[in-house]
């Protein structure tokens, strides 16, 4: 049984990519077949996990318009049971050739059907927009994990994300839950991220994971290696908190 | 003879609104007459100014479906030099809606028409991607500043961002300039930082500004009290950054 984890948040910057390629290698540590999607035309989950974009052939945007099957374009990692569905910039297209199609929404879900029997966890790397990429994932998941940066600016978009995410429940995926809010970023020194973690946790109560993941450098220079954190630098801050978010993650599907 | 300046880059969370609200703030320290326009339906740069976007009567959205005219809705804001047009929410509908209308990338162009001699300055905070708002704003500009975040990550977007500043400027807007790239968040005690500045600067040479916004924490605290950087906190490393990016700014504009 597949769970299909979507990582969104409008907001930029906010952690999503790192957030999305590291938990996918996490859970791949823990020996859970793990599969990748970026579906963001940035394509940096692509290349966090040392793939490279523009040497890719095929990519999710040949599959949202019909033209390829996704099991034909996986590729593999460095991780046994983690494997990508690659992404690069010919995706900004699928937004526009999409518009005017019949059922432009569910393309990506039609898409998975294909694959439920081969992974237990799919992972969704989202751009930072609510466009139809978003929209997308949205509908093909079964819950969606929202990375919250300790930042001002990040708290104000939650109120459209959640907006956004309550009218896909409506009128595209009825079975659409949150998995959960991730603080990213924390560094203990600074007040707003205090604040910002206070307000976060008083709003969403226990939606929001125990695990916070703190600022830590060796994150920002692991996709520079290519390489998720656990392979970069096992040993750090940033490979131990997105190990904590996978075995709460895990625990919490068992609990579903 | 104004000069509109368009904040742009799809990454997320590299900078643009910091930049946007704090160069708008020290242009009008500097006696320039200013407008900040916020084209991101996240409405950051109204926040950051201290205007609510929920209280906002009408907004960008309004004048960009043409129910209303750009000099009906400006704002005020705590600095004489400096007025703001708002955005909010409701401006995620422009993106929908523009897409089947003729003309569609020239409504912002078409809009500031009536202001060229209100202003010195016009300043366009952009969202993270490159959609219909982003291309209206880089039809609408003389040119585009774009911050660069020291991060790994927000290196591999450049070469997407210049092909679409490309593209405008073939199809949109052949005037349209690079007025340079900022790097923003730097941190001397981080190697990435001191990578990717050498390789901006290595590819784009004198398009680089002299001036580096450096990693600050009263940067990321002055959006929580409504006030740019000059206001929240003058003797800081943040405002003495923007000041002297603003005098960049003036000087250059003697050049051109
Ligand atoms: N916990 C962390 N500590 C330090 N740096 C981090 C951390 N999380 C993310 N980063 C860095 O911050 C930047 C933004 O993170 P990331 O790209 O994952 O965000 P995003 O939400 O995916 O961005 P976008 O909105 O562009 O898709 C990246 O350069 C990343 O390396
Ligand atoms: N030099 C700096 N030092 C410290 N924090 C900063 C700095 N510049 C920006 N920030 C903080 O980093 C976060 C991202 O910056 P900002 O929101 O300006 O980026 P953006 O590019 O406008 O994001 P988006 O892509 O969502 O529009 C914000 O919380 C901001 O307060
Ligand atoms: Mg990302
Ligand atoms: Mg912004």
């Amino acid at each position: 049984m597949v769970k299909v984890i979507c990582v969104a948040n409008q907001k930029g910057g906010v952690g999503k990519t790192t957030t999305a390629v590291n938990l996918s290698a996490s859970l791949a540590v823990a020996e859970k077949k793990t599969l990748l999607i970026d579906c963001d035309p940035q394509a940096n989950a692509t290349s966090g996990l040392g793939v490279s974009p523009e040497q890719v052939a095929k990519n999710l945007y040949q599959v949202l318009i019909g033209k390829e099957n996704i099991a034909g374009i996986i590729c593999p990692t460095e991780l046994d049971y983690l494997q990508l569905v690659p992404s690069n910039q010919e995706l900004i297209g699928a937004e526009i050739e999409l518009v005017n199609t019949v059922s432009r929404e569910i393309k990506l879900k039609e898409a998975l059907s294909s694959l439920t029997n081969k992974f237990e966890y799919i992972i969704l790397d989202c751009p930072p927009s609510l466009g139809l990429l978003t929209i997308n994932a949205l509908t093909a998941a079964d819950s969606v994990l929202i990375p919250v940066q300790c930042e001002y600016y990040a708290m104000e978009g939650l109120s459209q994300l959640l907006k956004t995410i309550e009218l896909v429940t409506r009128s595209l995926n009825s079975a659409l839950a949150i998995e959960g809010f991730v603080l990213t970023m924390f560094d203990s020194r600074n007040n707003i991220c205090h604040q910002v973690a206070d307000e976060v946790r008083e709003h969403f109560q226990d939606k929001v994971f125990a695990t916070v993941v703190h600022r830590n450098v060796r994150l920002s220079e692991s996709p520079s290696y290519g390489k998720p954190i656990v392979l970069y630098d096992i040993s750090s801050k940033g490979a131990v908190n997105y190990l904590d978010l996978a075995k709460e993650i895990i625990a919490q599907a068992r609990r579903f």
